[in-house]
Protein backbone atom coordinates (compact mmCIF):
# COMPACT_ATOMS: atom_id res chain seq x y z
CA UNK A 1 0.00 0.00 0.00
CA UNK A 2 2.98 2.51 0.12
CA UNK A 3 3.27 4.65 -2.76
CA UNK A 4 6.58 4.85 -4.53
CA UNK A 5 8.79 7.19 -2.79
CA UNK A 6 7.91 5.10 0.47
CA UNK A 7 8.44 2.34 -0.93
CA UNK A 8 12.20 3.02 -2.07
CA UNK A 9 12.91 4.67 1.06
CA UNK A 10 11.29 1.37 2.66
CA UNK A 11 13.61 -0.96 0.09
CA UNK A 12 16.35 0.93 0.98
CA UNK A 13 16.10 0.76 4.77
CA UNK A 14 14.98 -2.80 3.87
CA UNK A 15 18.48 -3.50 2.47
CA UNK A 16 20.21 -1.59 5.02
CA UNK A 17 18.70 -3.98 7.74
CA UNK A 18 19.49 -6.82 5.41
CA UNK A 19 23.60 -5.77 5.19
CA UNK A 20 23.29 -5.58 8.94
CA UNK A 21 21.72 -9.13 9.29
CA UNK A 22 24.30 -10.47 6.54
CA UNK A 23 26.95 -9.01 8.92
CA UNK A 24 25.72 -10.56 11.83
CA UNK A 25 24.87 -13.48 10.21
CA UNK A 26 28.62 -13.99 9.00
CA UNK A 27 30.13 -13.22 12.38
CA UNK A 28 27.24 -15.99 13.55
CA UNK A 29 28.18 -18.33 11.00
CA UNK A 30 31.83 -17.68 11.86
CA UNK A 31 31.50 -18.58 15.64
CA UNK A 32 29.02 -21.35 15.01
CA UNK A 33 31.95 -23.17 12.60
CA UNK A 34 34.18 -22.97 15.85
CA UNK A 35 31.49 -23.62 18.15
CA UNK A 36 28.97 -27.08 16.99
CA UNK A 37 25.71 -27.16 15.94
CA UNK A 38 22.35 -28.09 17.52
CA UNK A 39 23.03 -32.27 17.29
CA UNK A 40 22.10 -35.22 18.85
CA UNK A 41 24.93 -36.90 20.67
CA UNK A 42 26.14 -40.20 21.48
CA UNK A 43 25.29 -41.44 25.08
CA UNK A 44 25.38 -44.63 26.00
CA UNK A 45 24.27 -45.67 29.65
CA UNK A 46 25.13 -49.13 30.34
CA UNK A 47 23.63 -51.33 33.13
CA UNK A 48 26.56 -53.56 32.93
CA UNK A 49 29.29 -50.93 33.72
CA UNK A 50 26.75 -50.24 36.58
CA UNK A 51 27.17 -53.60 37.71
CA UNK A 52 23.29 -54.49 37.78
CA UNK A 53 23.30 -57.30 35.82
CA UNK A 54 22.58 -59.37 38.72
CA UNK A 55 19.08 -57.91 38.94
CA UNK A 56 18.67 -56.18 34.98
CA UNK A 57 18.15 -59.40 32.52
CA UNK A 58 17.62 -56.94 29.83
CA UNK A 59 19.12 -55.12 27.72
CA UNK A 60 22.92 -54.97 29.30
CA UNK A 61 22.38 -50.58 28.33
CA UNK A 62 20.57 -48.65 25.56
CA UNK A 63 21.40 -45.72 23.41
CA UNK A 64 20.22 -42.30 24.85
CA UNK A 65 21.83 -39.99 23.11
CA UNK A 66 21.69 -36.24 24.20
CA UNK A 67 21.74 -33.03 22.53
CA UNK A 68 24.08 -30.28 22.56
CA UNK A 69 25.38 -26.63 20.11
CA UNK A 70 24.34 -23.59 19.43
CA UNK A 71 21.25 -22.59 18.27
CA UNK A 72 22.48 -19.76 16.14
CA UNK A 73 21.36 -17.95 12.71
CA UNK A 74 20.23 -18.93 10.62
CA UNK A 75 18.53 -22.14 11.73
CA UNK A 76 18.31 -24.47 9.34
CA UNK A 77 15.90 -26.96 8.34
CA UNK A 78 18.26 -29.67 9.75
CA UNK A 79 18.06 -28.57 12.82
CA UNK A 80 14.39 -28.93 13.37
CA UNK A 81 13.76 -25.42 14.32
CA UNK A 82 10.44 -24.90 15.48
CA UNK A 83 8.74 -21.32 14.73
CA UNK A 84 8.80 -19.65 17.65
CA UNK A 85 12.68 -20.55 17.61
CA UNK A 86 13.65 -18.25 14.45
CA UNK A 87 11.65 -15.61 15.94
CA UNK A 88 14.13 -15.95 19.13
CA UNK A 89 17.14 -16.00 16.94
CA UNK A 90 16.24 -12.92 15.23
CA UNK A 91 14.94 -11.34 18.43
CA UNK A 92 18.41 -12.29 20.06
CA UNK A 93 20.00 -10.76 17.30
CA UNK A 94 18.80 -7.54 18.06
CA UNK A 95 19.26 -7.69 21.77
CA UNK A 96 21.58 -10.37 22.34
CA UNK A 97 22.53 -8.96 26.00
CA UNK A 98 19.38 -9.24 27.31
CA UNK A 99 17.37 -12.36 25.09
CA UNK A 100 19.01 -15.93 24.60
CA UNK A 101 19.30 -18.32 21.88
CA UNK A 102 16.77 -20.97 21.73
CA UNK A 103 18.04 -23.90 23.09
CA UNK A 104 19.18 -26.94 21.63
CA UNK A 105 16.88 -30.10 23.15
CA UNK A 106 15.34 -33.32 22.28
CA UNK A 107 12.67 -32.73 19.57
CA UNK A 108 11.57 -36.72 19.49
CA UNK A 109 11.88 -39.16 22.14
CA UNK A 110 11.59 -42.71 22.02
CA UNK A 111 10.69 -45.67 24.96
CA UNK A 112 12.74 -48.51 25.73
CA UNK A 113 11.72 -51.76 27.64
CA UNK A 114 13.32 -52.95 30.94
CA UNK A 115 13.47 -56.43 31.91
CA UNK A 116 14.48 -56.47 36.16
CA UNK A 117 13.92 -58.52 39.24
CA UNK A 118 11.95 -57.17 42.08
CA UNK A 119 13.00 -57.73 45.96
CA UNK A 120 10.89 -60.70 45.75
CA UNK A 121 12.51 -62.46 42.71
CA UNK A 122 9.33 -61.89 40.79
CA UNK A 123 10.23 -60.09 36.97
CA UNK A 124 9.14 -57.03 35.92
CA UNK A 125 9.14 -55.90 32.05
CA UNK A 126 8.52 -52.24 31.91
CA UNK A 127 7.98 -49.95 29.31
CA UNK A 128 9.78 -46.36 30.06
CA UNK A 129 8.45 -43.37 27.39
CA UNK A 130 10.36 -40.76 26.96
CA UNK A 131 14.03 -41.83 27.54
CA UNK A 132 15.80 -42.08 23.91
CA UNK A 133 16.36 -39.22 22.04
CA UNK A 134 15.55 -39.79 17.80
CA UNK A 135 15.96 -36.08 17.18
CA UNK A 136 17.42 -32.84 18.37
CA UNK A 137 15.93 -29.30 17.28
CA UNK A 138 15.93 -25.56 18.27
CA UNK A 139 13.20 -24.54 20.79
CA UNK B 1 37.36 -39.20 19.78
CA UNK B 2 35.08 -37.11 17.55
CA UNK B 3 33.53 -39.06 14.45
CA UNK B 4 30.53 -37.83 12.71
CA UNK B 5 28.44 -40.97 11.23
CA UNK B 6 24.98 -40.47 9.39
CA UNK B 7 24.28 -36.75 11.53
CA UNK B 8 24.95 -38.43 14.46
CA UNK B 9 27.83 -36.86 16.71
CA UNK B 10 29.87 -38.91 18.54
CA UNK B 11 31.54 -38.46 21.67
CA UNK B 12 33.61 -40.92 23.69
CA UNK B 13 34.29 -39.86 27.07
CA UNK B 14 36.28 -41.99 29.15
CA UNK B 15 36.38 -40.99 32.57
CA UNK B 16 36.93 -42.10 36.07
CA UNK B 17 33.61 -41.53 38.61
CA UNK B 18 34.83 -41.03 42.18
CA UNK B 19 32.70 -43.65 44.09
CA UNK B 20 30.47 -40.80 45.49
CA UNK B 21 29.96 -39.15 41.43
CA UNK B 22 29.21 -43.18 41.04
CA UNK B 23 26.75 -43.25 43.71
CA UNK B 24 24.97 -40.39 42.58
CA UNK B 25 24.56 -41.61 39.05
CA UNK B 26 23.20 -44.70 39.97
CA UNK B 27 20.53 -43.17 42.12
CA UNK B 28 19.53 -40.80 39.66
CA UNK B 29 19.51 -43.80 36.96
CA UNK B 30 17.27 -45.87 39.72
CA UNK B 31 14.81 -42.87 39.93
CA UNK B 32 14.42 -42.68 36.15
CA UNK B 33 13.61 -46.20 36.31
CA UNK B 34 11.36 -45.35 39.25
CA UNK B 35 12.62 -47.56 42.05
CA UNK B 36 13.85 -45.97 45.52
CA UNK B 37 16.48 -48.18 45.74
CA UNK B 38 18.57 -51.03 44.09
CA UNK B 39 16.60 -54.39 44.14
CA UNK B 40 18.54 -57.41 45.87
CA UNK B 41 16.63 -60.70 44.38
CA UNK B 42 17.73 -63.10 46.48
CA UNK B 43 16.98 -65.55 43.65
CA UNK B 44 18.11 -64.91 40.43
CA UNK B 45 18.29 -67.88 38.20
CA UNK B 46 17.99 -66.25 34.63
CA UNK B 47 17.06 -69.89 33.43
CA UNK B 48 13.77 -70.55 35.38
CA UNK B 49 10.24 -70.80 34.17
CA UNK B 50 9.37 -67.19 34.88
CA UNK B 51 11.99 -65.31 33.60
CA UNK B 52 12.63 -67.19 30.77
CA UNK B 53 8.83 -66.32 29.87
CA UNK B 54 9.72 -62.66 30.28
CA UNK B 55 12.75 -62.65 28.22
CA UNK B 56 10.20 -64.17 25.44
CA UNK B 57 8.12 -61.31 26.22
CA UNK B 58 11.11 -58.67 25.75
CA UNK B 59 12.24 -60.26 22.72
CA UNK B 60 8.71 -60.07 21.33
CA UNK B 61 8.63 -56.44 22.02
CA UNK B 62 11.48 -55.66 20.68
CA UNK B 63 11.09 -56.94 17.70
CA UNK B 64 7.78 -55.67 17.12
CA UNK B 65 9.41 -52.03 17.40
CA UNK B 66 12.14 -53.09 15.45
CA UNK B 67 10.12 -54.00 12.49
CA UNK B 68 6.45 -53.04 13.03
CA UNK B 69 5.97 -57.15 13.11
CA UNK B 70 3.94 -58.50 16.01
CA UNK B 71 5.24 -61.81 17.23
CA UNK B 72 2.66 -63.50 17.97
CA UNK B 73 1.63 -64.09 21.70
CA UNK B 74 0.27 -67.45 21.04
CA UNK B 75 3.92 -68.85 19.83
CA UNK B 76 5.30 -67.29 22.87
CA UNK B 77 7.81 -70.13 25.05
CA UNK B 78 8.08 -72.62 22.54
CA UNK B 79 11.84 -73.20 23.88
CA UNK B 80 9.84 -75.37 26.92
CA UNK B 81 6.91 -76.80 24.76
CA UNK B 82 3.87 -75.41 22.91
CA UNK B 83 0.82 -73.64 25.05
CA UNK B 84 -1.47 -75.83 25.48
CA UNK B 85 -4.01 -73.28 25.91
CA UNK B 86 -4.23 -69.83 25.24
CA UNK B 87 -6.35 -66.67 26.36
CA UNK B 88 -5.69 -64.08 24.83
CA UNK B 89 -4.16 -62.33 21.30
CA UNK B 90 -1.28 -60.24 21.34
CA UNK B 91 -2.92 -57.18 21.43
CA UNK B 92 -3.50 -56.57 25.37
CA UNK B 93 0.53 -57.54 25.29
CA UNK B 94 1.40 -54.60 22.95
CA UNK B 95 -1.18 -52.33 24.78
CA UNK B 96 0.34 -53.40 28.14
CA UNK B 97 2.78 -50.27 30.23
CA UNK B 98 4.16 -53.12 32.60
CA UNK B 99 4.43 -56.79 32.60
CA UNK B 100 5.36 -58.92 36.08
CA UNK B 101 5.52 -62.30 36.42
CA UNK B 102 5.16 -63.61 40.12
CA UNK B 103 6.58 -66.94 41.87
CA UNK B 104 4.65 -69.65 43.64
CA UNK B 105 5.65 -68.98 47.33
CA UNK B 106 4.72 -72.45 48.45
CA UNK B 107 7.56 -73.77 49.17
CA UNK B 108 6.64 -77.57 49.19
CA UNK B 109 4.15 -79.38 47.16
CA UNK B 110 1.80 -80.61 49.60
CA UNK B 111 -0.08 -83.37 47.44
CA UNK B 112 -2.92 -82.96 49.74
CA UNK B 113 -5.00 -85.75 50.02
CA UNK B 114 -8.12 -84.37 51.59
CA UNK B 115 -11.90 -85.58 52.08
CA UNK B 116 -11.03 -88.22 49.22
CA UNK B 117 -9.79 -84.71 46.72
CA UNK B 118 -5.77 -84.60 45.91
CA UNK B 119 -5.32 -80.66 45.02
CA UNK B 120 -2.13 -78.45 45.25
CA UNK B 121 -1.53 -75.04 46.45
CA UNK B 122 -0.06 -71.87 44.60
CA UNK B 123 0.19 -68.54 46.53
CA UNK B 124 1.95 -65.57 45.25
CA UNK B 125 2.32 -62.07 46.60
CA UNK B 126 0.68 -59.50 44.58
CA UNK B 127 1.76 -56.44 47.38
CA UNK B 128 4.69 -55.11 45.70
CA UNK B 129 3.10 -54.25 42.56
CA UNK B 130 3.94 -50.48 41.76
CA UNK B 131 1.22 -47.63 42.23
CA UNK B 132 -0.88 -46.39 39.43
CA UNK B 133 -0.87 -50.03 37.75
CA UNK B 134 -3.89 -51.68 36.93
CA UNK B 135 -4.34 -55.16 35.97
CA UNK B 136 -5.77 -55.47 32.60
CA UNK B 137 -4.84 -59.78 32.41
CA UNK B 138 -3.74 -62.16 34.53
CA UNK B 139 -2.83 -65.79 33.99
CA UNK B 140 -1.50 -68.73 35.66
CA UNK B 141 0.69 -71.05 33.89
CA UNK B 142 1.63 -74.62 34.89
CA UNK B 143 3.32 -77.16 33.07
CA UNK B 144 2.35 -80.56 31.88
CA UNK B 145 4.37 -83.48 30.89
CA UNK B 146 3.87 -86.16 28.89
CA UNK B 147 2.75 -89.09 30.95
CA UNK B 148 3.57 -92.59 29.93
CA UNK B 149 1.75 -94.21 32.48
CA UNK B 150 -1.60 -93.49 31.69
CA UNK B 151 -2.68 -94.21 28.46
CA UNK B 152 -2.26 -92.30 25.11
CA UNK B 153 -6.03 -91.67 24.59
CA UNK B 154 -6.61 -90.92 28.71
CA UNK B 155 -8.26 -87.23 29.31
CA UNK B 156 -8.12 -85.59 32.36
CA UNK B 157 -10.20 -82.61 34.17
CA UNK B 158 -7.96 -80.05 35.48
CA UNK B 159 -9.76 -77.29 37.52
CA UNK B 160 -8.45 -74.12 39.29
CA UNK B 161 -10.13 -72.33 42.21
CA UNK B 162 -9.39 -69.75 44.46
CA UNK B 163 -9.24 -70.36 47.89
CA UNK B 164 -11.92 -68.22 49.56
CA UNK B 165 -11.72 -69.18 53.00
CA UNK B 166 -9.19 -71.72 55.02
CA UNK B 167 -10.47 -74.28 57.38
CA UNK B 168 -7.93 -76.57 59.18
CA UNK B 169 -10.79 -79.17 60.14
CA UNK B 170 -12.70 -79.18 57.35
CA UNK B 171 -12.20 -78.32 53.11
CA UNK B 172 -12.01 -74.91 52.06
CA UNK B 173 -14.51 -72.73 50.39
CA UNK B 174 -13.44 -72.45 46.98
CA UNK B 175 -14.30 -70.47 43.98
CA UNK B 176 -14.32 -72.38 40.77
CA UNK B 177 -11.75 -70.08 38.49
CA UNK B 178 -11.24 -72.27 34.72
CA UNK B 179 -11.18 -76.01 33.74
CA UNK B 180 -9.50 -77.51 30.99
CA UNK B 181 -9.40 -81.08 29.69
CA UNK B 182 -6.16 -82.50 28.33
CA UNK B 183 -4.39 -86.07 26.98
CA UNK B 184 -2.43 -87.91 28.58
CA UNK B 185 0.01 -87.28 25.80
CA UNK B 186 -0.18 -83.94 25.60
CA UNK B 187 3.15 -81.67 26.87
CA UNK B 188 3.56 -77.98 27.36
CA UNK B 189 2.49 -75.06 28.89
CA UNK B 190 -1.60 -74.79 30.40
CA UNK B 191 -2.76 -71.12 30.84
CA UNK B 192 -5.64 -70.29 33.32
CA UNK B 193 -7.57 -67.13 33.22
CA UNK B 194 -7.18 -65.89 36.87
CA UNK B 195 -7.66 -61.70 35.71
CA UNK B 196 -10.92 -60.98 37.88
CA UNK B 197 -9.04 -62.81 40.69
CA UNK B 198 -5.75 -60.78 40.71
CA UNK B 199 -7.90 -57.82 40.55
CA UNK B 200 -9.89 -58.72 43.51
CA UNK B 201 -6.59 -59.90 45.39
CA UNK B 202 -5.00 -56.34 43.91
CA UNK B 203 -8.01 -54.36 45.71
CA UNK B 204 -7.91 -56.70 49.13
CA UNK B 205 -4.99 -58.08 49.97
CA UNK B 206 -6.08 -59.88 53.04
CA UNK B 207 -8.41 -62.07 50.74
CA UNK B 208 -5.56 -63.14 48.98
CA UNK B 209 -5.12 -66.61 50.15
CA UNK B 210 -4.36 -68.20 46.68
CA UNK B 211 -5.30 -70.84 44.35
CA UNK B 212 -6.01 -75.06 44.90
CA UNK B 213 -5.55 -77.28 41.41
CA UNK B 214 -7.68 -80.37 41.28
CA UNK B 215 -7.27 -83.11 38.88
CA UNK B 216 -10.11 -85.58 38.24
CA UNK B 217 -10.12 -88.51 35.46
CA UNK B 218 -13.53 -88.77 33.06
CA UNK B 219 -15.20 -90.75 35.70
CA UNK B 220 -14.82 -88.39 38.43
CA UNK B 221 -11.88 -90.20 40.33
CA UNK B 222 -9.58 -87.38 42.01
CA UNK B 223 -5.97 -88.02 40.57
CA UNK B 224 -2.86 -87.14 42.17
CA UNK B 225 -1.52 -84.09 39.87
CA UNK B 226 1.54 -85.19 39.09
CA UNK B 227 0.26 -88.55 37.65
CA UNK B 228 -1.44 -86.44 35.59
CA UNK B 229 1.90 -84.99 34.43
CA UNK B 230 1.60 -81.58 35.91
CA UNK B 231 5.60 -80.54 36.93
CA UNK B 232 5.54 -79.29 40.51
CA UNK B 233 8.57 -77.89 42.94
CA UNK B 234 10.76 -80.96 42.38
CA UNK B 235 10.74 -80.42 38.72
CA UNK B 236 12.82 -78.68 36.49
CA UNK B 237 13.41 -75.15 37.10
CA UNK B 238 12.35 -73.94 33.64
CA UNK B 239 9.05 -75.59 34.22
CA UNK B 240 8.38 -74.37 37.39
CA UNK B 241 4.36 -72.76 37.42
CA UNK B 242 4.04 -69.02 37.72
CA UNK B 243 1.64 -66.02 37.42
CA UNK B 244 2.08 -63.55 35.01
CA UNK B 245 0.04 -60.10 35.07
CA UNK B 246 -0.40 -57.75 32.33
CA UNK B 247 -0.99 -53.78 33.59
CA UNK B 248 -1.94 -50.66 32.18
CA UNK B 249 -0.85 -47.22 33.95
CA UNK B 250 -3.90 -45.38 35.19
CA UNK B 251 -1.94 -42.41 35.77
CA UNK B 252 1.29 -40.27 34.75
CA UNK B 253 4.70 -41.18 36.84
CA UNK B 254 5.80 -38.28 38.45
CA UNK B 255 9.10 -38.06 39.59
CA UNK B 256 9.37 -36.63 43.31
CA UNK B 257 11.29 -33.81 43.27
CA UNK B 258 14.60 -34.58 45.28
Amino acid sequence: SAGGKHKNQGRSRSSKSQESLRATSLAENSSSDQRQACMKHELYVSFRDLGWQDWIIAPEGYAAYYCEGECSFPLNSYMNATNHAIVQTLVHLINPENVPKPCCAPTQLNAISVLYFDDSSNVILKKYRNMVVRACGCH
Amino acid sequence: SLTTDNGIHSSFIYGRLKSQERREMQREILSILGLPHRPRPHLHGKHNSAPMFMLDLYNSMLMEEAGGYSYPYKALFTTQGPPLARLHDSTFLSDADMVMSFVNLVEYDMEIFHQRRHHREFRFDLSKIPEGEAVTAAEFRIYKDYTRERFVNETFQITIYQVLEENTESESDLFPLDTRTIWAAEEGWLVFDITATSNHWVVNPNNNLGLQLFVQTTTGQSVNPKMAGLIGRLGPQNKQPFMVAFFKATEVHIRSTR
